[in-house]
């Protein structure tokens, strides 16, 4: 049964500024 | 000693618990490099997906909007890193294609909104986010999805393409019905190296390769209709456009040979049970194109005919074909230009592009129908070899 308190909206970015939040730079980076 | 007992189904929540420096480890072992052949062949289909939902219902579990965000994002970014990488690999692409529409349809499923919990089981609705609405990263997966579609089809088209030309028009199986090859032609070079060695076999077996790879994956029946409408389109406006091009191609026994391969291609949607996805209506114009090549082309009865029965080609490609129509013995004569001029006044009136050949760039707006699953969260088991390790069953 769905909770009676309601659920936060959880704002989302674009597909295209979520590639900005780069999460593998360490990584690649020589 | 203390005995360890496995626990049983009912006791686990169907949540997966993990530690925020784990997470580059669990995308990078679930995501980047894991080997789709290994685990589609293996597991339940759309298992990465699973296991991701389940992380990111502990997250939502635990009231952490941060580690809920970090691990979508850190979910889509590796997802279109890997396909970048291996975005020229049909089985690569086709595991996560269904792995990203089966996460959506879970973020869906578990959402807590009534609409999509329909066929949930009472277990299944306890098993709702709890905190957080993802109502817009849903959006954002959808899109994602579109691309990775997108991927897919060209993909497929990079595969189907060289095969095409070869296999619906120049192989003839039908033995012995072209006879006399037409009078002072050329047989065409081709500008494929191995194009002739691709029958309509070839194409048919393709399919179905296509087919099964999506079907292992468990990509959602709606889908796999929509990529076998696709790939019939393609096949249909490659061949035309080159039988539009070719005299050698206009004749009336290549009409004969190219019915045959259709019925063929038919036969085959029957055989997979997708004749009511519309793949065979994208034929249509091709259809139309070889009987054109052979219906009888002399009295003003006949243009009638084929003005009623031509409605799938423009008057472009109708004209098109009866100048190149091209005689193969005595019994047959060239079309009169009175005749095509009889046509041309009769579809005069005719609202239409003046286009000449088929767009075999366009792709049909795709669509991710819901499609819930039946599976309980709390009795997916976690094979060793994905070395998830780390995670706990909760």
């Amino acid at each position: 049964r769905p909770p009676s308190r309601p659920r936060v909206l959880l704002k989302a970015p674009t597909l295209a500024e979520m590639e900005e939040m780069n999460i593998f730079e360490e990584e690649e980076s020589p | 000693r203390p005995v360890n007992l496995p626990r049983k189904e009912k006791d686990f929540q169907g949540m997966l618990e993990y530690k925020k420096e784990d997470e580059l480890k669990l995308v990078k072992n679930l995501i980047l490099e894991l080997k789709p052949r290994g685990v589609a062949v293996n597991f339940i289909p759309g298992l990465p997906a699973y296991i991701l939902f389940m992380c990111l219902r502990h997250a939502d579990y635990l009231n952490d909007d941060q580690k809920v965000r970090t691990l979508l994002t850190s979910t889509i970014n590796s997802i279109k890193k890997i396909l970048k990488k291996r975005g020229d690999d049909f089985e690569t692409v086709s595991f996560w294609l269904s792995n990203t529409c089966r996460f959506l349809h879970c973020l869906k499923q578990y959402s807590g909104e009534e609409a999509f919990m329909k066929h949930n089981t009472p277990r299944q609705n306890e098993h709702c986010l709890s905190n957080f609405d993802l109502a817009e990263y849903r959006q954002v997966l959808s899109d994602l999805a579109i691309q990775i579609y997108q991927q897919l089809i060209k993909c497929m088209e990079n595969i189907l393409q060289p095969m095409i030309v070869s296999g619906m028009l120049e192989h003839e199986t039908i033995q012995g019905v072209s006879g006399v090859k037409p009078t002072g032609l050329r047989k065409r070079t081709s500008s494929i190296a191995d194009e002739g060695t691709y029958t309509l076999d070839s194409i048919l077996r393709q399919l179905s390769s296509f087919h099964s790879i999506m079907c292992q994956h468990g990509t959602d029946p709606e889908l796999i209709k929509q990529v076998v409408k696709q790939q019939f389109y393609i096949i249909g406006a490659v061949t035309l456009n080159n039988l539009l091009l070719r005299k050698d191609m206009c004749s009336w026994s290549k009409g004969m040979q190219i019915r045959y391969n259709v019925s063929q291609l038919e036969e085959w949607l029957r055989d997979k049970n997708l004749m009511n996805c519309g793949a065979k209506e994208t034929l249509e114009p091709l259809i139309q194109a070889a009987q054109l090549l052979q219906v009888k082309k002399k009295t003003d009865e006949d243009a009638e005919a084929i003005c009623s029965m031509c409605n799938a080609l423009t008057t472009a490609q109708i004209v098109k074909v009866l100048n190149l129509y091209t005689p193969v013995n005595e019994f047959e004569e060239r079309v009169s230009i009175m005749f095509i001029r009889t046509i041309q006044t009769r579809l005069r009136d005719r609202k239409e592009s003046p286009q000449l050949l088929m767009d075999t760039k366009i792709i049909y707006p795709v669509t991710f129908p819901f499609n819930p699953s039946s599976l309980a969260l709390e009795s997916i088991h976690i094979p060793g070899s994905l070395n998830l390790g780390f995670l706990t069953r909760v």
